[in-house]
């Protein structure tokens, strides 16, 4: 306040020095009262989030686990529209930019996200627009495939937030201590993972291994009358369990998805849902973000039996492209302001034989806007 | 942006004790970095 004093002063005497110039001038110096509350009020705020984030890494260094703490900012986030603030942001990176300013850009892009610029497939003033350089491909060979058979691969670039084995009947995921979130809610009421999660493949005696196994073919015969042409996994593999890892992708990291074993996709479920941001700081203060949120289901079979992947929009980036099914638009723009409604569903090839993929073949891309 | 990936994998029942020890094991720790085609889980035989 003393510093907004003295450039008070200042502006007045100078205003003085120039002749005067009367009230008008000295006044159009001025700094309305608003404007100065509201630079003091964000500067405040900025601090206070520098001060939290802080506080949130050290607690994190210190092995402490973060809990689920709803906040102002995350009730204020849901008044917002989101979705329109994301294809905004969608148009603007969709804008061309001049051939001699790309590789400034994207450097300076790389520089703020740690994004690795030698591995991008062409040259940095080949991408045309900002959206066109984040769905960039890479060049050939610079993710290579672990060959092992008895593997499962990443699907993707990123962090690793959660995994483990879902046990219980209710199959929730921990979105952040103090709170979990469904997998039937994430993948959708259709899913085939109901009577996987039913089967209660941990079940200890050997009658009641023959029973899950009986429900197991029952699920796998609804997947089998879906695509009578893939073959039913259950009779060629031991007991199985239930099992999910979820990763993080940072806004500079690679952005398209892979196969994560030779996996064949036979349905696809797009949630249109909410856009909230995703990151470390949402997963603590918004509650079932992960369900809430924009997001493609693939669902299909794999040697080892049922594979689902949930690619999951965040604000800035909100579209998820198919590569398996590219006239799949994702958010558009809604005609009701309802919360959306059941998912709409894609089986594919109708009489069953789905999309066959292997280990490490392209599925999908986000996108932003 | 994030990937839920959900699976199912070949788990051992171990007699005795009833509980069942994964025979799916994860090869990555939370926080990890991982890239494309890098294993996330291997499976063994017993």
């Amino acid at each position: 306040s003393s510093l907004l004093k003295k450039l008070h002063k200042t502006t007045q005497a100078r205003a003085f020095a120039n002749g005067g110039g009367g009230g008008s001038k000295g006044d159009s110096f001025l700094l309305p009262g608003a404007t100065v509350a509201t630079l003091l009020m964000l500067g405040v705020l900025h601090g206070r989030r520098m001060y939290e984030d802080r506080k949130a890494e050290e607690a994190r260094e210190n092995g402490a686990e973060l809990e689920f703490q709803p906040d102002v900012k995350s009730k204020f986030l849901r008044l917002l529209p989101l979705r329109s603030i994301s294809r905004c942001w969608g148009l603007l990176t969709s804008v061309e930019i001049p051939v001699s300013l790309r590789p400034h850009v994207y450097g300076a892009w790389a520089r703020a996200f740690h994004s690795n610029l030698e591995e991008a497939a062409l040259p940095l003033d080949e991408y045309a627009s900002l959206r066109e350089f984040f769905v960039r491909t890479l060049k050939e060979g610079s993710r290579p495939i672990d060959p092992n058979p008895r593997c499962l691969v990443s699907p993707v670039d990123g962090t690793v937030l959660r995994f483990g084995e879902l046990r219980e009947a209710g199959a929730m995921i921990e979105q952040v201590k103090g709170f979990s979130y469904s997998v039937f809610s994430l993948l959708g009421a259709n899913s085939f993972l109901p009577m996987i999660a039913k089967g209660d493949m941990h079940e200890e005696s050997s009658e009641s291994e023959n029973t899950s196994r009986e429900k197991n073919k029952k699920s796998w015969l609804r997947v089998s009358l879906a695509s009578p042409k893939v073959w039913d996994p259950v009779s060629e593999c031991p007991m199985n369990g239930l099992f999910y890892c979820v990763i993080y992708l940072n806004p500079g990291d690679y952005h398209r998805i892979h196969a994560p074993a030779d996996w064949n996709v036979l349905v696809r479920r797009h949630f249109s849902g909410r856009l909230f941001p995703v990151n470390e700081r949402a997963t603590r203060t918004i509650r079932n973000l992960y369900v809430e949120n924009e997001r493609v289901v693939l669902e299909g079979l794999w040697k080892e039996g049922f594979m689902a992947l949930a690619a999951i929009g965040a604000t800035n980036i909100g579209s998820i492209e198919l590569s398996i099914e590219p006239e799949l638009q994702t958010n558009q723009a809604r005609k009701k302001l309802l919360p959306s409604g059941p998912p709409e569903e894609q089986l594919y090839e109708p009489d069953g034989i789905g999309r066959m993929l292997k280990k490490g073949d392209e599925v999908a891309a986000f996108n932003m806007g | 942006s994030t990937v839920v990936l959900v699976f199912q994998a070949p788990i051992s029942l171990s007699q005795e004790k009833g509980d069942s020890s994964s025979e799916f094991k994860f090869s990555v720790q939370r926080g990890d970095r991982v890239r494309v085609g890098e294993a996330l889980g291997r499976w063994y035989d017993q």
